[in-house]
């Protein structure tokens, strides 16, 4: 069972710092995770800090709205790649990020939807839902109460924006 | 694996029985504020056998369309998910399995294939297919991001012991 | 005290379910505020409820992330205007509106910003910021480590788009 | 009385002494993420009493730029906050109103237009525009926005408390 989890433990640990370089797209941003107990890492905490582009070693405290979301994405692809899902779930994920960091977020998501799990998000901002293979639009209908219905539009015959 | 498709029924704010779908590899949910993007997430979650408290309600039953007003639709209500195994070499047929949970009262019934199967053998084959719903490794809810970097150190610990 | 207690919720009372149907620009939506103790209302708590457009009275539990943020902002500006400050200041207040509820805020903050009291918002949506009379943009330097800087743009000789 | 500027200086992200400003009556601050807009909120909420805790710090000696990465600059560090009445019918000119706070050790010193006067004067003047900074009900902080609609009963008592 310890042994279990060192093994996941050594894996996210390797796994979050390359993630969070892509995510970023910088190879002077990195992700460290550190347990208090370093013998028995399962019998204590474990603390998770980054160190976003340009800037220094701080508490995920200091760290502003948008930083904490790119840090949450790498940490939820990093525990997901040791056992990978077949697919991803997100729902509005890019609430406090910028355009910027928008672009880089979707790229990072092409890039693994080929390969590894595929996407499934919902966003309400069009720099987000532009990158996608396929839209899946909700829309209501109120005649008395509300019930929801969908249309789907494949985006793969249109460039790129 | 990936998944194919969603069929919802009464669940919700899904009235009738309605396709979500098909799944391409990078996809997105749109649509206006209170339109019904979350409730299908609810509908995936729902569906994989995760429980009430998660999908923000109380009890299962009111998850029936027109429930969260007082009035539940009569009849049959659930969610029923396709997934696909990608044909190995020798294979010719891409082989499908779907997986689909009703509400009846406050429990649910679980099927694969139209099969009615105990709770224990539906989250089996799942975890066959890599979907260990406990572990929520691959879902993030709506404004859960920023609470996720702000995990406190023995969740996190948690988070492991879940995932190994 | 008690006095002071039942005037200031009377006010909000009325203020709350004016400025909710103003918000929706829809005079069907409502909002209302219920103590549990009608006779003493500081005793006990209070309930808050809001019926969208087109919608019916469902709990405050059931309402999506957007509608939640409509009900917040009614409730934030009623409060207010029992002792109205001079300023407002709200930091991405916007993120999970879509472009529809971020016009129909927009228009509420430009109305009221003319008599009322002064809006001062930080948010990363054009749709919102682009209705703005000024926009002071917040720039990074990295020399070692981060610093911000500030520009300011009179947005009122431009045509609002 | 309408917030004319913001003057900054060591703090937080701001080094040295910047003006933020001048402030139309609708004003959007954009920028970057990480850039320091939060922080131009928190130095505003600073200037009018706010303490540490609510500006996502520990102590206020933590507000002082560089201290972060425990580095603090040494030198002062503060805010000011410049507020202008409307003239009236018989007045001529507009007249300002400078509060300002500075930052000594884990202390804060509080002087309007320039005189230093006790935290009770410095809060009642503030009253007199019609600003209660304990009320907090001109600030809504990032995130905190659908905390706001999901109060417990409770809590919107005490809210309707400290307004009346
Ligand atoms: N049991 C139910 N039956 C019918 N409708 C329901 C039920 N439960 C919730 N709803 C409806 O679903 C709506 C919320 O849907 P949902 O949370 O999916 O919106 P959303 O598209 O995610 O919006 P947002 O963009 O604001 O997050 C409610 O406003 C309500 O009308
Ligand atoms: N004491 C300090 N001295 C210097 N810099 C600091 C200090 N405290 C915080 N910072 C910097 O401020 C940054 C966060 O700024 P802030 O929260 O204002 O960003 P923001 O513009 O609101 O971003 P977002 O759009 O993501 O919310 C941190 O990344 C850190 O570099
Ligand atoms: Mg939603
Ligand atoms: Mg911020």
């Amino acid at each position: 069972r310890y042994q279990l989890f060192s093994q996941c433990f050594e894996h996210v640990c390797v796994a979050i710092d390359q993630i969070y370089k892509r995510l970023c797209r910088n190879t002077s941003a990195q992700a460290f995770l550190s347990p208090e107990n370093p013998e028995e890492p399962y019998l204590e905490g474990i603390n998770y800090n980054c160190v976003s582009p340009g800037k220094r070693f701080m508490p995920m405290d200091n760290l502003s709205g948008g930083e904490k979301s790119i840090a949450a994405l790498a940490l939820v692809f990093a525990v997901n790649s040791y056992r990978p899902a077949p697919f991803f779930v997100m729902d509005e994920v890019d609430a406090a990020l910028d355009n910027t960091n928008i672009g880089k977020v979707t790229s990072y998501i092409r890039e693994q939807s080929r390969e590894d799990f595929q996407m499934i998000v919902i966003s309400l901002k069009e720099e987000f839902y532009s990158q996608a293979d396929s839209l899946l639009g909700v829309y209501p209908e109120f005649d008395g109460g509300m019930c929801s219905h969908i249309l789907s539009l494949d985006l793969t015959p249109f460039p790129l924006t | 694996v990936y998944l194919k498709q969603l069929e919802v029924e009464n669940f919700k704010s899904w009235r009738g029985r309605q396709v979500i779908g098909p799944f391409k590899r990078f996809n997105c949910i749109v649509g206006t504020n209170g339109s019904g993007k979350s409730n299908v997430m609810d509908a995936l979650c729902f569906a994989l056998g995760e429980r009430a408290g998660c999908l923000r309600v109380k009890h299962a039953r009111d998850l029936v369309h027109g429930a969260h007003i007082g009035v539940p639709v009569p009849g049959a209500a659930g969610v029923a998910v396709t997934f696909c195994e990608v044909p190995g070499e020798e294979e010719e047929e891409e082989e499908e399995k779907t997986f689909s949970r009703t509400i009846t009262g406050d429990t649910s019934e679980y099927r694969i294939n139209g099969t009615l199967v105990a709770l224990s053998r539906y989250t089996s084959e799942l975890q066959r297919l890599g979907i260990i719903v406990k572990a929520r490794n691959c879902f993030v809810f709506q404004g859960a991001v920023e609470s996720i970097a702000m995990m406190k150190p023995r969740e996190r610990t948690q988070l492991f012991e879940r995932i190994s």
